[in-house]
């Protein structure tokens, strides 16, 4: 079972919160 | 070979443009850096509707490589860039926006923003129900497999640690002592590629009107 995150931590895993991909070409 | 031409000075502008320097002096970023902004604003801006503004769809192709699909959270972060809710980021509301992922941006605005950005209807509170969706949504986007019950613990666990006064709902001041205690809960909020800027889009030059 993994180590329990917290789910704001899960949350932000997003790749819709992840910006840092507009900036990729 | 190396040397940069004199670039037209009033070279078409896409709509809703401002002026570098007055971005600058409300933002976190510099001129030449909003200058490189504004070539990541045009290339995303054309590359379905070519009005010069984002829209919805163009901001999903950008994150997901592909406009087909709703997704909660980037369609949450388009709604909060799109200040003035007309339904397309302009290019000063791209700017202010993501002034607050800058890694040198105050953190109390970080802090702001992703209250805002989980409070999904706009109670002015994190509601239990709301986290337990995003959680959720997590979950369908990506390859994690939790069992409803580990989602209730998590759910359950961080709301109970969050929530400090026990009114089921987390206010602003509760998630501000959360994150400082969680750090790492607004680990998406700061953009390293920010401070590269300049770099990345180094075709700024060409149209720059200063020189930082």
């Amino acid at each position: 079972r993994p180590a329990v995150m917290n789910a704001f931590e899960l949350i932000s895993t997003s790749q819709g919160l992840n910006l840092g991909t507009l900036f990729e070409k | 070979m190396g040397c940069v031409l004199s670039s037209p000075r009033r070279s078409r502008r896409t709509p809703g443009y401002e002026e570098p320097t007055v971005l600058a002096s409300q933002t976190s970023f510099t001129v030449n850096e909003v200058e490189a902004l504004y070539e990541l604003y045009k290339k995303l801006s054309y590359s379905i509707f070519k009005d010069g503004l984002i829209h919805k769809e163009e901001f999903r192709l950008a994150l997901f490589r592909t406009s087909k699909g709703a997704n909660l959270f980037a369609d949450r972060v388009f709604d909060l860039f799109d200040l003035k809710r007309n339904g397309v980021i302009e290019f000063g509301e791209f700017v202010r926006s993501l002034s607050i992922f800058h890694p040198r941006a105050p953190e109390s605005d970080k802090t702001a923003f992703a209250f805002k950005l989980y409070d999904l209807r706009g109670t002015g509170y994190i509601e239990k129900e709301e986290l337990r969706e995003m959680v959720v949504a997590l979950l369908d986007e990506s390859d994690l497999c939790l069992s409803d019950s580990a989602v209730e613990e998590i759910v359950d666990n961080t709301f109970s640690q969050a929530d400090s006064n026990g009114d089921d709902r987390i206010d602003p001041k509760e998630w501000e002592e959360f994150v400082k205690k969680n750090p790492a809960s607004l680990r998406n909020m700061s953009l390293p590629y920010l401070q590269d800027i300049t770099t990345a889009f180094p075709s700024f030059v060409m149209h720059s009107e200063v020189d930082d």
